[in-house]
């Protein structure tokens, strides 16, 4: 453990939480892609399954379910409780076009051809294109509320931190897993349009848009 | 033992 990677692990669960929290104090979910939020579901019940089988730290342990629970959570919110405010019109990526091609991949190229490591190679190749129905659902819609920016701006640091991390692992413990690394670039890449729009507009105070 | 035996990361 090092400080970048803490960072973005506590990046990660601020996004998490401020999604929650959007979602539960507006009792709404617009502008919310509830299918990013099955892939993330998709991502950590995939990932987490050693859970069961080996145990790294008390930390580890937590972050996991937590991660976890407030991602089902989150579903719930959407596709249940908030569901009328759910704006499934605008949701229309086609995230099995993901799904599909991803698991084919994981099967083809991961470190041992094993189940859960294929699962694993599965969720990481998957996590690093889940957000994309989210960005598309915002393209589509041309806005994004401001809290969602910020949801956006600590999940797509989280995996910036996570490279940082990779290097900082690289040099002190000779340690690096390709796999993660490349999947992580991508998807710190698929941010980098909605970072320069974060920095330029929303941290200025005013509302998200994107051109058309 | 190989370094992707254990992820430890999240």
């Amino acid at each position: 453990m090092n400080i970048f990677r803490l960072a973005g692990d506590i990046s990660h669960l601020l996004a998490i939480f401020i999604l929650l929290i959007k979602i539960w104090r507006s009792r709404s979910c617009a502008g919310i892609s509830g299918k990013s939020q099955v892939l993330f579901g998709m991502v950590f019940l995939t990932r987490y399954l050693d859970l069961f089988t080996s145990f790294i730290s008390v930390y580890n342990t937590v972050m996991k379910v937590i991660f976890i629970l407030a991602t089902l959570v989150t579903i719930y919110l959407v596709f249940f409780k908030f569901r009328a405010t759910y704006d499934s019109n605008n949701d229309t990526f086609r995230a099995e076009l993901l799904v599909i091609p991803i698991a084919g991949l994981a099967v083809l190229v991961n470190h041992e051809f094993s189940l859960f490591e294929i699962l694993w190679t599965f969720s990481i190749y998957l996590e690093s294109v889940s957000i994309m129905p989210q960005l598309y659902m915002i393209s589509k819609t041309g806005e994004a509320e401001t809290i969602t920016s910020h949801y956006l701006f600590a999940l797509g640091l989280y995996r910036g931190l996570y490279i940082v991390n990779w290097v900082w692992r690289y040099y002190t413990e000779q340690f690096y897993d390709w796999i993660a690394i490349v999947a992580g670039v991508v998807q710190t890449l698929l941010y980098c349009d909605f970072f320069y729009l974060y920095i330029t507009k929303v941290i200025k105070g005013k509302e998200m848009s994107l051109p058309a | 033992c190989s370094e992707y035996d254990s992820h430890d990361e999240l």
